[in-house]
């Protein structure tokens, strides 16, 4: 019985927290602490010309490092490219939370990017650079 | 930083210090593979070799540089540059122009119109070459009539038995008339091959111009074909597409 309430009590209080950001709008992400969305794909810039490279980077014109960020929590189902693993890990972390952690936003997609720059030499490079840029996230 | 709030817009988050920015362009030195950034004398995109370079990257990137498709440069990724079409091999994960620097070559300098140095001691063993091709502007020759014919002779050089003594061996040729105008391509694969093996082999290349039905040699400029002296848009470079054996990332 004891364990059985303890269940239904961590249960509720999934429910809860998942509701908590269900329905969260976006525009206060910044105010609330990292990891209190559900996870998805998040994006960081970082322009070359501020890092003073126009010199020898031809393009792209920067960076756009894009992130996985959030929270994997019951109900799985409700996240984003969740794999089976990830929803059996939910199970298990909720009802040992203290010994499995909870599943982790990390990206399930990735493609290639290519940067053109000059090399010290003069002579242009071409390079790919495969699995560089997230196209999507996923609880893992 | 600027970071994307979900909802369409850019915030700016966070402004770096001169220490932060120090890191930062470590930590993107690392994931390109460099150990410094490079410092080019000359960064001109107007010259043949970058304008050639950044066609053929717009062609094969959408924006913000991301490898269109599944992340591979493929034949339909064709580039048109002047009259003449480029198709970047399967299999090529880095493309190098390379710029031609027999001015620097004490056994070329003499003969600057007809010779070619291209600097393969960058290019590691774990790279290989999937092909290269040397390109050179042809300007209409007004000299000749328009269908008179010549043979364009590329020769590698290599060294005789006397340090003095140096062997020229054929590499391709092209036939070219008159009145041709555009940029021609002399497939250097096994050239390229060889100089990524063996650096040391690499002396340079030669060009011989023949006049077909004269059975004579002429020289270059008046076949109209551009050299060092020409404009910077059409003056010679070499292209090697390359397939990396292994990409170095470091463990993070």
């Amino acid at each position: 019985t004891q364990t059985a309430l303890r269940r239904r009590r961590e249960l509720y209080s999934y429910r809860e927290e998942h509701e908590k950001y269900y329905d969260y709008p976006l525009s206060r992400h910044k105010r609330a602490s990292p990891g209190r969305w559900p996870c998805q794909r998040r994006s960081l810039y970082v322009k070359f010309r501020d890092l003073g490279w126009q010199s020898w980077i031809i393009a792209p014109d920067g960076y756009h490092a894009f992130f996985c960020e959030g929270e994997c929590s019951f109900p799985i189902g409700n996240h984003v490219n969740a794999t089976n693993h990830a929803i059996v890990q939910t199970l298990v972390h909720m009802y040992t939370p203290y010994k499995a952690p909870s599943p982790g936003c990390a990206p399930s997609k990735l493609s290639a990017q290519s940067v053109l720059y000059f090399d010290d030499d003069g002579n242009v490079v071409l390079k790919k650079f495969p699995k560089m840029i997230v196209t999507s996230c996923g609880c893992h | 930083y600027y970071v994307d709030n979900g909802i369409g817009q850019t915030e700016k988050v966070h402004e770096m210090n001169s220490r932060d920015k120090r890191e930062l362009q470590h930590e993107i030195l690392t994931l390109l593979g460099l150990h410094q950034r490079p410092k080019p004398k000359s960064s001109t995109t107007k010259d043949s070799a970058p304008t050639f370079m950044l066609n053929l990257y717009n062609s094969i990137t959408s924006d913000n540089g991301v490898v269109k498709d599944d992340g591979n440069f493929h034949s339909s990724h064709n580039v048109t540059i002047g009259d003449s079409v480029v198709q970047p091999i399967e299999g090529t994960d880095v493309i190098i122009s390379f710029v031609n620097k027999a001015k620097r070559v004490p056994h070329l300098r003499h003969e600057k119109d007809r010779t070619f140095f291209f600097d393969f001691s960058d290019v590691t063993s774990k790279e290989t070459v999937v092909g290269a091709e040397l390109r050179l502007y042809k300007e209409k020759a007004k000299k000749w009539k328009k269908n008179h014919e010549f043979h364009i002779q590329m020769y590698m050089i290599k060294q005789g038995q006397d340090p003095e003594d140096k062997i020229l061996e054929p590499v391709t040729n092209v036939t070219a008339y008159a009145n041709t105008e555009g940029w021609i391509t002399f497939n250097m694969t096994r050239a390229a091959e060889r100089w990524t093996r063996q650096p040391e082999s690499n002396l340079g290349l030669f060009m011989k111009v023949l006049f077909v039905s004269k059975g004579r040699e002429i020289d270059p400029n008046k076949l109209g074909i551009v050299s060092y002296r020409g404009s910077e848009d059409k003056k010679p470079f070499m292209v090697g597409f390359f397939s990396s054996q292994e990409m170095v990332y470091p463990h993070r």
